[in-house]
């Protein structure tokens, strides 16, 4: 399965 | 005021060729160290982040705090009109919506300029934590370039897995399974030519092939490649921008359904 870039990372 | 000029319009057209595929457009925040950009692709499973330094062009002035959105496929239809060798100027007044981009041949005997319109874009930026990476590889760029190619005939996922030994590529589908062996070089004349592995901890992770080869878009700008790698986070692929700074993808590793 892809996981998604933005949940590794914090939005700023 | 802002005012950014590179000697050859080359460099530009080629950062423009490495982040093309994966944004239809993005944000160039402009200030006084410099343009900065960072963009999810369109499907979030990636993330481009370019750095270009100030001290790293001719001539660059940045007065006040610039973000120009810009379309790519339309800067992509300017850039083409540059010679290779043409300087290129961008230039944009505080608070315009509209940025001009010059090209002047090395004897300055043709002198062109396109003027673009801004956009503006809902850009998200995101925090990327510092992290210890367990391996890093550098490697040469054609050679991880050929590499995504050629596995990627053979599935949609790559498996990277380094250890101290080297570190392996493989890719398993229909047709069979391809592995890729790069051992770490011993005594090389060109250090472009190096295979160079820090391993902390061995490390294995699947990743989208069609990423990797987009990131490979980027191949002209450096002889060299970095590959940064830990369990559970993105990978980080890294093209420096001799003199003037780099591009790094961040790319979400697969994991099992």
């Amino acid at each position: 399965m892809q996981r998604g870039i933005d949940t590794f990372f914090k939005r700023l | 005021m802002f005012e950014a000029r590179l000697g050859q319009a080359t460099i530009l057209k080629k950062i423009l060729d490495a982040i093309k595929d994966l944004l239809n457009e993005a944000t160039f925040d402009c200030s006084d160290s410099g343009i900065q950009l960072q963009a999810m692709d369109n499907s979030h499973v990636s993330l481009v982040s370019l750095t270009l330094r100030s001290d790293g062009f001719d001539k660059f002035r940045c007065d006040r705090n610039l973000s120009m959105g810009m379309n790519l496929g339309s800067m992509a239809k300017i850039l083409k009109c540059a010679n290779n060798e043409d300087n290129v100027t961008m230039k944009a007044q505080d608070n315009a919506d509209t940025v001009t981009i010059m090209f002047e041949s090395a004897n300055q005997e043709k002198v062109s300029d396109y003027e673009m319109k801004l956009m503006n874009l809902d850009q998200e930026h995101l925090g990327i934590p510092e992290t210890d990476f367990s391996c890093v590889v550098r490697m040469p760029a054609m050679e991880f370039a050929r590499i995504c190619r050629d596995l990627a005939q053979f599935s949609e996922s790559v498996v990277i897995c380094c250890t101290k030994e080297g570190v392996k590529f493989s890719a398993s589908g229909d047709v069979g399974t391809a592995n890729i062996k790069l051992a770490q070089t011993g005594s090389v004349d060109k250090e472009e030519e190096a295979v160079i592995i820090e391993m902390q901890e061995p490390v294995t992770l699947t990743f989208a092939c069609r990423y990797l080869n987009a990131f490979t878009k980027a191949t002209p700008l450096s002889t060299q490649v970095q590959l940064s790698m830990c369990a559970d986070v993105p990978l980080v692929v890294e093209y420096a921008i001799k003199d003037l700074g780099h591009i790094r993808y961040y790319l979400a590793p697969k994991i099992e359904d």
